[in-house]
């Protein structure tokens, strides 16, 4: 574990926090896409398939079970929630999340580090997780007022990948043989795809303006 | 032989 690892880790729990709490105290999901939601849960669920079989740490099958139950409770919260499900902005969340999941399914199947269900669904999770928040950042073009908790949501999701190519990077120096293309373009895709809100996000935090993007 | 790594991130 290092300093990159652990604060990435932190980082991504914390925007599974805002965003629980978010729901959870103010019963309202506006501006939160629950197809970018969903992706998420099955990010999750494809990727902690080992988590009764393979044990690494306390620290990571903790995390994972924190991840799993997360995940799975916001999907639950904003379909079933009778409070939450109604301010779910069911008309503006229309990306057909669908064209994510197969593309990345079926290249998972091409690229992987072995052809094994765990190791297949291991790829397919990480091809996924780099475009899992395309259906939030389109929610968010589309809703003009941008809250502050889904900002902060959106960053730390974004932040918490960046924090790992650093990582990666760390891990390639200090560790032999440490060389893993799947995951290490999977992340930087990831975090690319975030750069534009990052910008936006900078420069209304620095002009003390609301959060909005360009149409 | 090919290793398959660890996952040991999350």
């Amino acid at each position: 574990m290092n300093i990159f690892r652990l604060a990435g880790d932190m980082t991504h729990l914390m925007s599974v926090l805002v965003l629980l709490l978010k729901i959870h105290t103010i019963k309202s999901c506006a501006g939160i896409s629950l197809k970018t939601q969903e992706l998420y849960a099955l990010v999750f669920a494809t990727r902690y398939l080992d988590i009764f079989t393979d044990f690494i740490s306390v620290y990571n099958t903790i995390m994972k079970l924190i991840f799993l139950g997360s995940s799975f409770s916001i999907v639950w919260y904003m379909r079933r929630h009778k409070l939450v499900r109604r301010s779910y902005d069911k008309e503006q969340d229309t990306f057909r999340h669908f064209f994510l999941v197969l593309p990345c399914l079926l290249l998972a199947l091409v690229m992987n580090e072995k052809f094994t269900f765990k190791e297949v669904m291991w790829a397919f999770s990480l091809y996924l997780e780099a475009v899992a928040i395309l259906p939030q950042l389109v929610l968010l073009q589309r809703t003009k007022n941008i809250d502050n908790l889904t900002g902060q949501y959106v960053f730390l999701l974004g932040a918490y990948r960046a924090f790992y190519i650093f990582n990666w990077i760390y891990r390639y120096f200090t560790e032999p043989h440490y060389v893993h293309w799947i995951t290490w373009i999977s992340g930087l895709v990831q975090t690319l795809l975030y750069a534009d809100f990052f910008y936006y996000y900078f420069n209304s935090w620095k002009n003390n303006v609301k959060l909005h993007l360009p149409a | 032989e090919e290793c398959i790594h660890v996952k040991d991130e999350l």
